[in-house]
């Protein structure tokens, strides 16, 4: 038996428009941890890791460990009927086909269940070792969205530098090319709105500015954005969920032939 | 030319 409830269910409506779009088919895994999910986007380049742990429920029941095979899309489309003050509830029976997506709205004067279908999928779990990173950035996810966004419209890949100066983002296209500097800025009014550049040593990766995009969908789920950075590694993308977890994008990098 | 590179590459399949 399980049993999770959530009083802040926007949460879970975004993180799942957050994955969405990189991941078809994905088993979520239940355990007293919490309730998690690793999978890869079809070609193998970017993996998506969620973790919300179960102290950020306000009711956590699982009496054995559980994975659920859900279609993300048919789940998105199920959690859009919620209201974004409903209370979620995910319920669902040891051994059964389904899962059930209860909604409460915060007068109680609506309750609604929905019963989705469960699948089987081949799980293909990575092994993600501990990595000291080489440089990390943290800055407004709101600002990384943009010089994605911005970036995109130049070429299909990026460049990401960091030295001590700053963060440098840069791309070439048919059109031209584009370079965005972020300096480190911590004197700024707001915590959230601080950029930090926590370097050990320079580093320079490029990615595919398609994924990244994708990965900025996750941007209402946090004021801020961490990029972890080495040469020869995926980056890590990593929004902070409040008091609950996190979700984490990895890119493999474009290497040079 | 840059080549993409896959996660496999990195990370171990568990």
């Amino acid at each position: 038996m399980l049993e999770l409830r959530l009083v802040q269910g926007s949460l879970l409506k975004k993180v799942l428009e957050s994955i969405k779009e990189l991941v078809t088919d994905a088993n979520f895994d239940c355990s007293s941890t919490g309730f998690s999910l690793q999978a890869m986007d079809s070609s193998h380049v970017a993996l998506v890791a969620l973790l919300l742990r179960s102290e950020g429920f306000e009711h956590y029941r699982c009496d054995r460990n559980m994975s659920m095979g859900m279609n993300l899309n048919n789940m998105a489309k199920m959690l859009k009927c919620a209201g974004n003050d409903d209370i979620i509830t995910i319920k669902a029976d040891d051994g059964g086909d389904t899962v059930t997506f209860m909604f409460e709205s915060p007068t109680q004067d609506k309750i609604s269940d929905f019963e989705m279908k469960l699948m089987d999928i081949d799980s293909e779990h990575l092994g993600i070792p501990e990595a000291e990173y080489h440089a990390i950035v943290k800055m407004p996810s709101s600002e990384f969205a943009r010089i994605c966004r911005d970036l995109s419209s130049i070429g299909d890949t990026v460049v990401i530098s960091v030295t001590k100066e700053g963060v440098k983002f840069s791309t070439k296209g048919d059109i031209g090319s584009a370079n965005i500097v972020c300096r480190q800025n911590t004197s700024v009014d707001k915590p959230e709105e601080a950029t930090v550049i926590d370097m050990n040593e320079p580093v320079s990766l490029t990615f595919a500015l398609r994924y990244m995009n994708s990965f900025t969908k996750a941007t209402p789920l946090s004021n801020t954005v961490s990029i972890s950075l080495s040469n020869e590694l995926p980056v890590v993308v990593e929004y902070k969920i409040a008091e609950m977890g996190y979700v984490r994008f990895y890119l493999a990098p474009k290497i040079e032939e | 030319a840059n080549k993409q590179s896959k996660l496999s590459a990195f990370f171990t399949m568990k």
